[in-house]
This record gives C-alpha cells, structure tokens and sequence, in this order.
C-alpha cells in the first residue's frame, strides 16, 4: 500500500512546491504509480501543472471537509505515471471549516484509504504553516521530507520543525518518521550556500539526502509553462537533481 | 502618529523579513523614529537582528495576548533610530490561545496605541499565511507593503492577496490602504525576473514601486551577522535599493 510523504518545512519559499511537482513526476517516470495532492491554498502545484480553474472538478479542500469523495477530484495522468488532486484559492472559508480539529486528523486518513492499494507514493504539497490544523493533517503521513533553503534561516526553522515533529509523533502519529533534509536552491559558487550546507549536514540529526537540488532558473521558469522539470529540461542539473532524489526516495522505500 | 505598515504577502520566501529589517533600519538611518514588531513565530526578524533568547524580555505573542505591555518587550536602539519588539517560536500555544478572534483585533491596536506617538513609523513582518488570525490583526495596520519575488507564482498570488485585502477593507479596517507592490529578488540577467517584472507593472492595481531590491547574495548573508543591510554592505546594491525605497515609503506618508 502507498508510502504518504509530505513535503513540509514551515519556513515559505524553501522549494516545498518545486519538490513536490518534480519528486512525484520524475517517481511517476521511473514507472512508479504516484498521486500527488496540493494541500496548500495557495494552489501553486495545480498552477505549475498547468491546470486552470476549468479543469478542476473538486478539490483538495473539498475532499478534506468530506464533501467530495478523492476519486471526483482526481486529475489522471497530468504527467507520465502521476494522477494529482488539485487545490484552490477558497482560503478563508476552508480556515473557518477547519478549526474543527478532530474532523480534519482523520478526514485526510479516511480520503486517502480507498486509494492507498492504487498507488505506490502519494506525495503531499504543504503550505508554510505549522498551525494546529496542518499539525493535526500530519497525522495521515507516513514520513515527512524536508526540503531545506540553504541560506540564514534554514537553520532556526529546523530545529523548531524537528521539535514540532516530536510532538506529532508524540500525540498523534507515532509512526510519523523524517526521511531527511533535502537541501535546495544551492549555488555552488556562492560561500553562504556552500556553508549553510556544511552546517545542516553537520547538525541535522537525521538523514540528509545525497541529491542536492542547485540554483537554476529553469526549475523557477517550468512552472511557468505548466511543465515538470523533466519535461521542460530534460537535459538540465534541475531534472538531474530531482530524478537522483527520485532514486534515493526509491532505495529508502524499498528498504521499509 | 505612527503610520503603522503591514509587510505582508501570504506567499512564502518572497522577502518580508528581509524587507522589514532593512526598511526599518533605512528609515532609522535617514533620522525617522522607527519601531519594528515581528509578527511570525518563526522569529526570522528577531534572527536577522542579531537577537539571542537572553536578549528577549517579552515577545510580540505576548503583547499580542494582553499578558505583557509593548513597552517591557522593546528592546531599543537594535539600530541608529530603530526600536524593535521581538517574536518567539512558541508557534502552538500562541495559535491555540489566538483563535478567539475578536479579542486578536482589538489586542494588536491596544497594545500598539501607547506607543503611537513616540514613533512615526511602525513596521511589522508578518508570516506567511492569510489565516483569520493574521487578517484580523491587519486591522490595526494603515497600510500594507507588498514584496512581491519576481517569478511565475507571485501573479498568482498577488490577485488572491488583493481580493483578500478588499475583504478585509470591507469588513474590518476600512482605512487599509495598499502603500504598493515592492519587486524583489530581481536577478537582472534572468528573463524570467524581467518579464514577471514587466507582468506585474503592466497588471497590477495600484503602484509598484519604483525601486526594485536585485537579487544580493549580501542580503542573504546580512541577518547571519545580525545586521541590517545598511552596516552589513553599505555600498551594495542591496543597500543601496533599500535606502531608495525608504526615500519612497517617506514621500508617500508625506504625501498623506
Ligand atoms: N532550485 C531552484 N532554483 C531556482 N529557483 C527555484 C528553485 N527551487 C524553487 N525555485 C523558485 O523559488 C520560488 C520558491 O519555491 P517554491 O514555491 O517551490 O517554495 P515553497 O516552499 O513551496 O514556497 P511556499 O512556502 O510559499 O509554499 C519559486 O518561484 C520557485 O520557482
Ligand atoms: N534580494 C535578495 N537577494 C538574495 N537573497 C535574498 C533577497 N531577499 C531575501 N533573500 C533571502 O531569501 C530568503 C527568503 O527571504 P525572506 O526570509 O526575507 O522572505 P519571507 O517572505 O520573509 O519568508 P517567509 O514567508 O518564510 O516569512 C532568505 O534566505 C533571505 O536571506
Ligand atoms: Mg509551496
Ligand atoms: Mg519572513
């Protein structure tokens, strides 16, 4: 039954949504059968899929709140191999819905079971929050992969996630396990990059994946053409970073 | 009395910190009375300043939930004209104790009303996130400044943040005004940076700013020294941008 990850860090613009979109797209090229869900608001995986308001049926939102079964919500095949539900921008009516806490731990849970023996991975796109309500959705993942800035404040946030991590093993996931850091938007020219992640393999207490993900324009210009990376650039380090993840989550999966 | 600016934007990692610590301290500089409140559990302004635990008396969560008075969480003179109240990372408890929310609109004005006269400008850095929390304390603030990243996902999200901020005219704050749009991270050589550039310019209702933060690898390295950007790299083009948009953010209250 399917591994769920969710790419979180509450830290925003650390390359959650560009980790999301092209982790589960190059696993869906490796010939693996991937869902990715958005569960941000914010709706930036849908747009970087290319999928506009007229494509979309239900939500994630939707399905979380129980008004729609996950399968009406579905988007099939918007890449080789990967099936995605798509998210839109109804922020503050979601918000008021879904402070009723205990609904939504277990509405992520209850959506996802009929889909978990359909497919291998099924990624989750977060929003940079770590409020109650995204705390209470972590109890549906299986593992949490962090996608980490190397820049200043990656650093703080860290540790704070870590922590919070503890305590949703603690309450309410106590099989909730870190996959690792994954660290993002590296330029190899520049020393604050090349230090900040000396420092994140040196102190992060957990796995730090092998793959790192560099500073290159292409991955910040495929959104823009509704592309995964490895559609947009195939050739390219972004499309190279992503499909060596891609093999380190596989390797990691393989030996649960 | 004290304009108070909200930076604000619900998209993450677009440069909100980064704008209210070198903003505040630009306006400092050039002899404004200036006070920056950092809004975000995530502390980042606090960070960026140099600001260690031991250095913190009370934070802004507790200003906020009426437990402490603004004036025993100052710490003053962070920089030449610049007062500063810090913010800590107690993100679940602070979230819990925040959902009553008409208390959360009435406590931000409260706690900011004493200190209006003693300033001429308030700054303060918000998270990222839209939540009802954070839309009711937008109440207290007169203006929003927005940073905008100049690429493919801050269309999307610019639209969503004024639609949200219209609500919040309507419905709470009918004297919030949209000071302007702020592009940063603008990387000269990238077409993807300068057609967003232009994008936004040609679609966005209301004023851009003309000056435009490029993207500084100093400015990253800044807030690990403590500094603002002004001391850190007073040369730079970072600096130099900044110092351009308090002569802006000046000529505007003048204007008022
Ligand atoms: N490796 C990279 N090189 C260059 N640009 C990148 C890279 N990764 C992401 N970007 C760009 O940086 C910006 C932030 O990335 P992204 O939106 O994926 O972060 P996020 O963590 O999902 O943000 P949020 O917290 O708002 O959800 C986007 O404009 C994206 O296109
Ligand atoms: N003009 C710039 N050039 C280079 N790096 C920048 C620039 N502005 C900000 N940064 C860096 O980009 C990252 C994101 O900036 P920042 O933290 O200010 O954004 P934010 O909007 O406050 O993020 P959040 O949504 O998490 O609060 C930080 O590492 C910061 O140091
Ligand atoms: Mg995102
Ligand atoms: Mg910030």
């Amino acid at each position: 039954s399917a591994k769920v990850i969710a790419i979180a860090n509450q830290k925003g613009g650390v390359g959650k949504t560009t980790t999301a979109v092209n982790l589960a797209a190059c696993l869906g090229q490796a010939g693996r059968r991937v869902l990715l869900i958005d569960l941000d608001p914010q709706a930036n995986a849908t747009a970087a899929l290319g999928l506009t308001p007229d494509r979309i049926n239900a939500t994630s939102y939707r399905v979380l709140l129980g008004e729609s079964p996950i399968d009406a919500a579905l988007v099939r095949g918007v890449s080789e191999g990967l099936d995605f539900v798509p998210s839109d921008r109804d922020l503050a009516a979601a918000e008021v819905e879904l402070v009723q806490v205990e609904r939504r731990e277990t509405a992520l849970r209850r959506a996802l079971a009929p889909l978990r023996g359909a497919y291998e991975f099924v990624l989750i796109d977060w929003p940079p929050s770590l409020g109650l309500v995204t705390l209470n959705a972590l109890a549906a993942a299986d593992s949490v992969l962090i996608p980490v800035q190397a820049e200043f404040f990656a650093l703080t946030g860290l540790s704070h996630l870590l922590n919070t991590l503890a305590l949703v093993q603690r309450s309410l996931n106590p099989a909730l396990r870190v996959d690792g850091a994954l660290l993002t938007m590296v330029d190899t020219r520049a020393t604050l990059n090349q230090q900040v992640v000396a420092d994140v393999r040196r102190t992060f207490r957990g796995r730090v994946f092998a793959s790192v993900v560099p500073r290159s324009v292409r991955l910040a210009e495929a959104p823009g053409h509704g592309k995964p990376i490895h559609v947009y650039d195939p050739k390219g380090r972004g499309a190279e970073a992503y499909a060596q993840l891609a093999q380190e989550v596989l390797r990691l999966a393989g030996a649960d």
